[in-house]
């Protein structure tokens, strides 16, 4: 987990604009090592996603949508608990951090989750969330 | 042998 925060961090550094593609791929890889990999790799992307600081936030989405893209199997089925959408729905959600997150973020928040329904129909726990947010008003068609 | 692997999970959050 070590090795994963440190790539983490410099990927979603708030003070670069620009989106560090080695450190993304560095961070991706160090996912696939291990069996907890999968587990403490979203742990840490959940905690930069639900930062107040927007620049964070975004490269943390970035990295995320670049792991759901590289990483295999394990990983998805990760993503897919509802243990991780929680920490998606905390930020769109007024009760949790919706109230420091950004309106930028919390569509970026609201896209990737809609495009989950999409590419992992099989995944009812994404479907369920997704219900959920259009039931409460929080995501508009 | 037995893997640290965390399968468990949590309900859905109601907001």
């Amino acid at each position: 987990p070590g090795q994963l925060q440190r790539w983490l961090n410099e990927a979603t550094d708030p003070s670069v604009s620009e989106e560090n593609w080695e450190c993304i791929q560095r961070f991706c890889e160090q996912v696939n090592v291990g069996t907890e990999g999968p587990l403490f790799a979203l742990r840490l992307l959940a905690h930069k996603i639900q930062s107040p600081q927007e620049r964070e936030a975004l490269h943390a989405l970035t990295v995320l949508e670049t792991c759901v893209n590289n990483c295999g199997d394990r990983f998805h089925s990760e993503m897919a608990k509802f243990r991780f959408l929680n920490e998606l729905i905390k930020v769109l959600s007024p009760k949790y951090y919706g109230i420091w997150s950004s309106e930028k973020v919390k569509s970026r928040v609201t896209e990737v989750i809609f495009s989950w329904t999409v590419w992992f129909p099989q995944e009812v726990k994404i479907q369920d969330a997704y219900q959920m947010l259009k039931k409460q008003g929080i995501v508009k068609e | 042998t037995a893997s640290f692997h965390d399968d468990s999970d949590e309900d859905l959050l109601n907001i």
